[in-house]
């Protein structure tokens, strides 16, 4: 079983990944994020951190056996067992296509509509509205999947929807109001079920779906 | 949590990248 | 074994990490490419087509037995055998990893720069020398971890090196002229002896290295 300590800043959602991925294989795993283990913009940037992981970049994880891995879909992997890694090649290829999926069709709409609202970056209209059209179609695409399935990847909790919960978070929390959701129901409602199952609660805490959909902060 | 979510690099324009390449090769292949 | 059709465009490097891993594994693909059995802009429309592949992108599989898989990733995995897997969960996570980096921190910058000069998106200098120094450190990772290795996990070709050699053909195809490349030799080894493996030969065919950086087509 996989042991180790990943760093990484606070409240980072591709940590989230990993943590929870712990919390189901019973994997140890410390998480430094403050300081003195672990200053964002400093320990990232000294020359130990750099020899081990040269990007720079957190969420990193290194082993008690000295084991190094960065890029955060690794390490929740890593951090797994067989049921959340998918028990057959079928099941293993589903699971990784929904990590690409999000990865690649929900992180880019996604962070061009919320970041406005958050202020880490300008706002610009016409990029809002064709990032809100995005997030829709990717929406669609979960719904239909969704529809007949309690979770995305056979009938238990795994690595996708792990995943995919993680790449939704700041939706949910900031701008899917209840009537942009509204005709994404089975989304929401697989959502709601993984955010409440224990292991997804001891990360990520309450979460709490947005009943007013943010604007800019100008 | 904000402050560091502003260090995160998105590529911010994939969607647009996508959709050109798509172009390209609707093009590309009549 | 897994045995199915893959449908894309012709010349899709995502498409060749699917093709490649079959030939290593002896998978049974089938490519449809060209008409009649695939048009893209009109197959990838057609309401059978999204019934099974709801985001309509390519490439995407469809096995002999149904079993359908969209996201290039996925599939390249579903078409590998354990060799190109990794045959430990160190193994398998560091193969996730540069499966990841190749798509987070080459593809962004190798588009920006390579799109202009094939006049997919319009030229933009200053993106365009922002993602020259993107490269540039992304090869200095890449040739950094090459200088001991001669391939990227383990002793021999696996799924990293099938991803990143597709995610760096069209830099090295098109812009990487021979003083651009040059602080990064353990990088060009390493593709070189990538290229003239018999498995990627047999798909790639002959790949020519840039004599000459390519400048955007106005």
């Amino acid at each position: 079983m996989a042991a180790g300590t990943l760093y990484t800043y606070p409240e980072n959602w591709r940590a989230f990944k990993a943590q929870i991925a712990a919390q189901y294989s019973g994997a140890q795993l410390k998480v430094a994020s403050t300081p003195p283990a672990f200053t964002f913009g400093q320990t990232n940037r000294t020359p130990s951190f750099l020899s081990s992981f040269p990007l720079g970049k957190v969420p990193v994880f290194q082993g008690d056996d000295g084991f190094c891995l960065f890029e955060s879909n690794a390490i929740a992997y890593y951090l797994s067992n067989e049921a959340l890694r998918g028990s057959s090649s079928e099941a293993s290829a589903q699971i990784m296509q929904w990590a690409s999926f999000a990865d690649s069709e929900i992180i880019p709409p996604a962070s061009t509509w919320v970041f406005p609202t958050l202020g880490i970056i300008q706002y610009n209209k016409q990029a809002t509205e064709q990032a809100k059209e995005e997030v829709k179609r990717v929406l669609g695409v979960l719904n239909q999947h969704l529809n007949t399935r309690t979770f995305l990847v056979g009938e238990r909790v795994s690595l996708a929807d792990i995943t995919v919960v993680c790449s939704l978070l700041w939706l949910y929390k900031q701008v899917l109001e209840p009537s942009f959701r509204q005709p994404f129901a089975n989304v929401t409602r697989w959502f709601v079920t993984c955010i409440n199952q224990r292991q997804f609660k001891a990360v990520l805490g309450e979460v709490k779906l947005c009943d007013k959909m943010a604007q800019f902060d100008a | 949590a904000v402050q560091y979510l502003s260090q995160e690099k998105i590529w911010f324009e994939k969607t647009q990248y996508d959709e050109a390449e798509r172009r390209f090769y609707e093009g590309v292949n009549g």
